[in-house]
């Protein structure tokens, strides 16, 4: 299974 | 009060034309820095982030950070109506709703202005620090563009393998699978036709070639294209803009469990 990851899995929310 | 005039005003049009299919509405940040923008896609799946510096301009008044809420194709729509040689100067004044983009032909005998409505916007901002990257590929930006369409004809999505071999992209699908591998290769005529790898680590990673190949819209922007990835961050595909600043385009990675 592939899953794509999202962006707040690697930055913070400001 | 708000007052930005760009000389070579097609750098705007190409901008807007490299990002308003990722994203719909963003908010544009002036400040003394520069008119800059971060916005993701409705997936939050990829990022723009842009920058145009201040010291590009011809003048640049901004008294005051404004941050300016704009849809990106109604801006796109008001900037197609510039001639590629036209020098564009956005206008605001202070707490008006509105943004007007003026539009001068190089000889000055037409003089048009446009007024766009601007609009609320509640984003959602990212801190990205800086990082050290395993490989960085430095690369014609028309080949990176050609690889993504091409391989998006064959599958979803690529694997973007760095080793001291060169860089590989690879695909698969229902039809078969095809690999490209661009080996490092800077004994060439002009610089930019050069490309260039500069690895720490061995990196691979899989992405969606639909974010890609939105990201090859900026390729009018740069003859090159840069592409930084490490194991554990989303690539960044980067195109400066030419003595003012660059879009960058983040991408998180696709992963098997």
């Amino acid at each position: 299974q592939i899953f794509q990851k999202i962006l707040v899995d690697y930055f913070d929310s400001k | 009060m708000l007052e930005l005039r760009l000389v070579q005003g097609s750098l705007l049009k190409k901008v807007l034309e490299s990002i308003k299919e990722l994203v719909n509405d963003a908010n544009f940040d002036c400040s003394s820095t520069g008119f800059s923008l971060q916005a993701m896609d409705s997936s939050h799946v990829a990022l723009v982030a842009l920058l145009l510096r201040s010291e590009g301009f011809e003048h640049y008044r901004c008294d005051r950070n404004l941050s300016m809420g704009m849809n990106l194709n109604n801006m796109a729509k008001m900037l197609k109506c510039a001639g590629n040689d036209d020098i564009i100067t956005i206008k605001a004044d202070d707490g008006s709703d509105t943004v007007t983009f003026m539009f001068e032909s190089p000889t000055q005998d037409k003089i048009s202005d446009f007024e766009m409505k601007l609009m609320d916007i509640d984003s959602e901002h990212l801190g990205i620090p800086e990082a050290e990257y395993d490989a960085i590929v430095r690369m014609p930006s028309a080949e990176f563009a050609r690889i993504c369409k091409d391989l998006s004809s064959i599958g979803d999505t690529v694997v973007i393998s760095v080793t001291k071999e060169g860089v590989k992209f690879s695909t698969k699908g229902d039809i078969g699978a095809a690999n490209i591998v661009c080996r490092q290769n800077t004994t060439v005529d002009k610089p930019d036709d050069a490309t260039v790898i500069e690895m720490k680590e061995p990196v691979s990673l899989q992405f969606a070639l639909r974010y890609t190949n939105f990201f090859t819209k900026a390729t009018p922007l740069s003859s090159t294209v840069t592409i930084s990835l490490s194991n554990e961050l989303p690539v960044v595909v980067e195109y400066k803009i030419a003595e003012m600043g660059y879009v960058r385009f983040y991408l998180a990675p696709k992963i098997e469990e």
